[in-house]
């Protein structure tokens, strides 16, 4: 549902301003939100340095924004309560240039408006466009987009929708706010020609011969083999061998062989843009303990050849033959190779090997945080309302233990729900360490494990802490206070642990068994504990306006092109200076402090300038392929003429 | 994993302990009626 008009649609990097009224929590996430669209797409952003167009984000009454680029700096509003990701991403797709999905101009035929239990006086929020106007980027209706609206949206009555789906099993789907949806995406990539991310460098999950492009790995002593799904506990990690004919992974045997037999199997060659990188795979080591699996990077030596190898990561293998999740932190700067080095432990022999699947590099910050728990079904059902298990310690990037707190069958309050929440633990870096830990965001992530990660819809959930979160029943001691003194001995960790500060709601039932979250029956939760100090203060004064310069090749021709008098006159005689529409070319009239100005049309090739959009331009690289094309084909003639008059003399 | 029992008053919640709002129900409760909920207009519509 996006604006036809490509006048509003922005240039990348969008110029961004986060004001300081906005609760360090909201700066935050709207720097969380950014990384989404940089993963996903290829919209960017970048802090505001004088441009003529911006977003500025505030903290007003409520959670709303402009649609599509206003090309004069605009305001988007992330009020109390909005500080959520996927809320976040619903105003930024506005400010792109989005409608809600309901919308569309065929909504009709998708969902039931429901007129007469509308709240009165909002009937106007369930309008819907006219197709002059907006696009549907040749997609289909999306009930699972971020932009739709949920179904007891203004309500009159609590129990009663205003906005159902024609098809029942997406009435717990409309109105999700995990993440983009996969159409959200394939209409942000359509609408701005995206190609690539910003942040994906790779991903593979093995389901086809070519392998993404790996290849193996000279002088090794085995190779890795492409093997399908088969027998029970041969199974893949994309399908987890659901699907006949489908469903395949990499494999190296280490059954027979001798100790230290390898097998290297290695990316096509990779260009990085940032200084680190994320590996991120599922494996497992189902052959002997003493197998391992080593991550390398092949870099550039300098002379251009990818052939300095750089040892990285350790996998041993143990006697649990699940499937695991690795996290892999590289910091490559130039171009390089990832390679998965199989090696045979020191044994007789065994029935099994190395199995990887699913591997995804982005260019963004590992988790510090990964908490895997097997057999959630079960535990759903052997848990009652209120029991909890606490995860292991973990360690922030600074050095501050923290654990996660997760109650299966939630709170008496919502036992249909899963309780997630996050408390500190004492650690080794304590006394080093400053207190009460405040201006920290805890992020915690329920993961959606989807194979390809720009399709994964991960329900998120953060806070930051600060000196207003007192313990109760005390005379104002900080929560964030060191754990030693104000949490319980716990000795699952031999640490203190502090009071839990979390969500009832964080994700219900229904939802856990919907998408991946419970793959191989397995919940992935991650978890981060990051410093905000630096975002105290961001807000920049926004500068004079300077006139937009793209393309502004034939000014000599637009000052001497016929107009039709000045539209100050015109303003002044007409009561809306916007009526009749004075813009020619489908420019858009906007009335600034009663006087008409145009903002005008502009297409691929041409745009339109003038006070009244009377002047068609040609875009500078346009007319410089124009220019070059020409000159290239005089130059190709008279040379061609030449050689003939040379040959027929 | 060890299943256990904590003391109620040991848990709080970042969100009061509700369900998460959705866009409208936030601007409601903020007293705004913005064009389809949290849309913005330029003046001049």
């Amino acid at each position: 549902n996006g604006l036809r008009n490509e006048f509003y649609r922005w240039k990348f990097p969008v110029p961004y301003i986060l004001g300081d009224d906005l609760e360090l929590n909201a700066k935050g996430v709207i720097l969380e939100a950014f990384e989404m669209f940089r993963l996903k797409s290829c919209v960017d952003f970048k802090p505001y340095e004088g441009e003529s167009t911006y977003i500025r984000f505030l903290k007003d009454d409520g959670c709303w924004s402009m649609v599509g680029d206003q090309q004069t700096g605009q305001n988007l509003s992330i009020g109390l309560r909005c500080d959520y990701k996927a809320i976040v991403e619903h105003e930024i797709l506005h400010a792109m240039g989005f409608y809600h999905e309901q919308s569309r101009t065929d909504r009709d035929d998708y969902v039931t408006i429901w007129w007469d239990e509308i709240l009165s006086g909002h009937t106007h929020n369930f309008v819907k466009y006219d197709d002059k106007l907006i696009s549907d980027l040749n997609t289909p209706y999306d009930y699972e987009s971020v932009m739709h609206y949920e179904p007891f949206s203004f309500n009159k009555n609590q129990s009663i929708p205003t906005i159902t789906a024609k098809i029942p099993a997406f009435n717990d789907i409309i109105g999700q706010r995990l993440d983009f949806s996969s159409m959200d995406l394939e209409r942000l990539n359509r609408m701005y020609n995206c190609t690539s991310t910003h942040t994906l460098l790779d991903q593979c999950a093995f389901e086809f011969p070519n392998i993404c492009g790996m290849v193996q790995g000279p002088g090794d002593d085995a190779d890795w083999v492409h093997k399908k799904s088969s027998l029970a506990g041969q199974e893949d990690h994309t399908l987890v061998g659901r699907c006949k004919d489908a469903g395949s992974f990499m494999y190296f045997d280490t059954g027979s062989g001798k100790a230290e037999d390898t097998a290297l199997l290695e990316s096509r060659i990779l260009y990085p843009k940032r200084t680190q990188q994320c590996l991120h795979f599922f494996y497992k080591i189902s052959g002997s303990p003493s197998d391992k699996l080593v991550i390398w990077v092949r870099k550039d030596n300098g002379t251009g050849a990818v052939n300095k190898l750089v040892k990285v990561k350790t996998f041993q293998g143990d006697n649990d033959q699940n499937w695991k999740i690795a996290h892999v932190t590289l910091n490559v700067q130039e171009k390089f190779r990832y390679v998965f080095q199989g090696l045979r432990g020191n044994h007789n022999s065994s029935s099994g090997g190395i199995v990887i699947d699913d591997v995804t590099l982005t260019e963004t910050p590992c988790p510090s945080a990964v908490w895997l728990i097997r057999n959630f079904s079960r535990l759903l059902q052997t848990s009652v309302s209120g029991s909890v298990i606490f995860s292991p310690r973990f360690y922030s990037s600074e050095g501050y233990g923290y654990g996660i707190t997760l109650y299966p069958r939630g709170t008496s309050s919502y036992p249909n729900y899963c309780r997630i929440a996050f408390h500190l633990c004492s650690g080794e870096n304590d006394e080093a360490l400053k207190w009460p830990v405040e201006n920290r965001q805890a992020i915690v992530t329920v993961l959606d494990q989807h194979p390809d990660i720009r399709s994964r819809m991960s329900p998120s959930r953060s806070f930051t802490t600060d000196r207003s979160q007192i313990m109760p029943g005390t005379n104002g001691t900080s929560m964030w206070d060191k754990p030693s003194l104000v949490g319980k001995f716990d000795p699952s960790c031999n640490c203190n642990r502090s009071l839990d500060w979390g969500w009832s709601t964080f994700i219900s039932h229904k939802m856990l068994r919907q998408r991946n979250f419970l793959k191989n029956d397995d919940l992935i939760i991650f978890a981060e504990f990051k410093d905000l100090t630096y975002l105290k203060h961001t807000e920049v004064p926004v500068k004079l306006a300077q006139p937009s310069a793209r393309g502004l090749i034939l000014e000599r021709q637009r000052r001497s092109a016929q107009n039709t008098g000045p539209l100050e006159a015109w303003s002044s005689n007409m009561g809306d200076a916007c009526d009749p529409n004075p813009c020619q070319n489908d420019g858009v009239c906007v009335n600034v402090k009663g006087k008409a100005s145009c903002r005008c049309a502009s297409g691929h090739t041409f745009f339109y300038t003038g006070e009244r959009c009377q002047v068609a331009q040609v875009y500078g690289n346009t007319l410089g392929m124009i220019i070059g094309g020409t000159a290239g084909t005089i130059v190709l003639i008279i040379v061609i003429v030449s050689m003939l008059t040379r040959s027929s003399m | 994993f060890s299943v256990r029992h904590l003391p109620k008053e040991d848990a709080r919640d970042a969100d009061a302990g509700e369900l998460r709002e959705d866009i409208p129900g936030i601007n409601l409760a903020a007293g705004l009626n913005l064009f389809q909920g949290d849309i913005l207009l330029p003046n001049e519509r």
